[in-house]
């Protein structure tokens, strides 16, 4: 699983 | 919201400036992905949005001719230290990854969960809070409260969606309204001005 994802939430 | 408050009343009263200035700090160390990585059109302005609105009242309180006059520095007691050491301590300890932007990433994501506090205590000790006031920490709770629900959607919807350091600050922050959301509903109800219970 990619545990690193964008940080995409404000 | 808030803004709309000061700019329009010429006045801060029952404003904490310590919430400001956390908040303030925590879309700083939030929003350093603004320089490396992009999402959206959307996520972008929001960011510079936040940190704009953010400094901007700020500036208002603080340095603002007739608006500074207008903070009860008495009454806005919290301590800073007390909540961004165990923030720290806790990102530092608390991460997915050891690296400077995703500590403090993650450390933002804390001290936003307890950034309200010294709002709340203030608030505790005003008499007479204003409705602007009161939908302002309204709003402002009902905001991440309202993640919650995109948070269910997305991990119903979306396979690698775990993000158990947002989801878990993000429910403790929800809570810390909760004796809030209580008042301000009874209040609500009642055609009432919002009173907080000393």
């Amino acid at each position: 699983a990619q545990l690193l994802q964008d940080h995409d939430e404000l | 919201v808030l803004l709309l408050k000061i700019r329009a009343t010429r006045s801060c009263r029952g404003i904490s400036l310590k919430t400001q200035e956390l908040y303030a700090l925590v879309f700083i160390c939030r929003y350093l992905d603004l320089f490396y990585s992009y999402i959206s059109l959307y996520n972008t302005v929001m960011k510079v949005t936040y940190l704009a609105t953010a400094f901007s009242i700020v500036r208002y309180m603080r340095f603002d001719k007739v608006v500074r006059q207008t903070y009860d520095k008495e009454q806005d007691t919290f301590r800073y230290i007390f909540l961004i050491a165990p923030c720290a301590l806790l990102a530092l300890v608390l991460n997915h990854r050891f690296s400077p932007t995703e500590v403090l990433w993650t450390f933002s994501i804390y001290l936003e969960a307890v950034a309200i506090l010294p709002q709340l205590v203030l608030m505790q000790r005003t008499q007479n809070i204003d409705n602007l006031t009161a939908n302002y920490v309204a709003l402002l709770g009902a905001y991440r409260g309202f993640y919650i629900l995109n948070w269910i959607y997305r991990f119903a919807t979306e396979k690698h969606y775990r993000q158990w350091i947002v989801w878990i600050s993000g429910v403790a922050q929800t809570a810390l309204y909760a004796d809030f959301f209580y008042y301000y509903a009874l209040c609500w109800k009642a055609n009432q001005r919002l009173q907080l219970p000393a």
